[in-house]
């Protein structure tokens, strides 16, 4: 009670969620071809802890304080984790992208949830092809399963993070 | 259909993802 969206919420974000899968299979080549910064480096697809430094930076992955950074004025995504860049994720094959999943389902299964990691679990969903292999099907049940106990630890309503759980348990199960 | 190449830039995922997270709090 109180923590669930409406059904016309869900079915907004089914829609809208549906038209960024089509955008993407659209520009997926366009992106593929595109110069990639230097120090952007795609760990390799087996790489389990070399792609959750990726994702979630080494601060997290660490679990380091944030300390902030005045004199850096650029972004250090080695500390910060690289975003999901259309750049990078049109580059990752689908074995990637089932693997990477699974990699960050794996971390979420023992630490918290983060921004960082809700943008990258709805990047890779939006990359998900269909017709959905058995491995990737049962691996977003797992993911929806775990969104689901976190939100219903939360006592405190963390807003943000309800409204983020809301949104992948609806993706999947929707 | 409106052609939404302007918003397709780097980011589209990251920008779909808060927006969609955002569009919670007006439902």
């Amino acid at each position: 009670e109180g923590y669930s969206p409406t059904l016309k919420w869900q079915q907004q974000q089914v829609a809208s969620f549906s038209a960024v899968r089509q955008s993407l299979n659209k520009r997926r080549n366009h992106w593929q071809s595109q110069h990639l910064d230097s120090n952007v480096a795609m760990p390799t697809s087996e790489d389990e802890e070399g792609w959750k430094k990726f994702c979630l930076g080494e601060r997290i992955y660490s679990e380091l304080d944030v300390v902030s950074d005045n004199e850096n004025l650029g972004i250090d995504y080695i500390k910060v984790g690289f975003p999901p860049f259309l750049s990078i994720v049109s580059r990752m094959n689908q074995a990637t992208v089932t693997s990477v999943l699974e990699y960050l389902i794996n971390w979420f299964e023992k630490k918290n949830f983060t921004p960082e990691l809700g943008r990258w679990l709805y990047a890779l969903l939006a990359c998900l092809e269909k017709p959905l292999l058995p491995e990737a099907h049962s691996l977003i049940r797992q993911l929806a399963r775990r969104c689901s106990e976190v939100r219903a630890q939360e006592e405190n309503k963390n807003e943000e993070q309800i409204l983020a759980l809301n949104l992948i348990i609806c993706l999947v199960s929707r | 259909q409106s052609d939404d190449s302007d918003v397709w830039d780097d980011t589209a995922l990251i920008k779909a993802y808060d927006k969609a997270v955002a569009s919670f709090k007006n439902a």
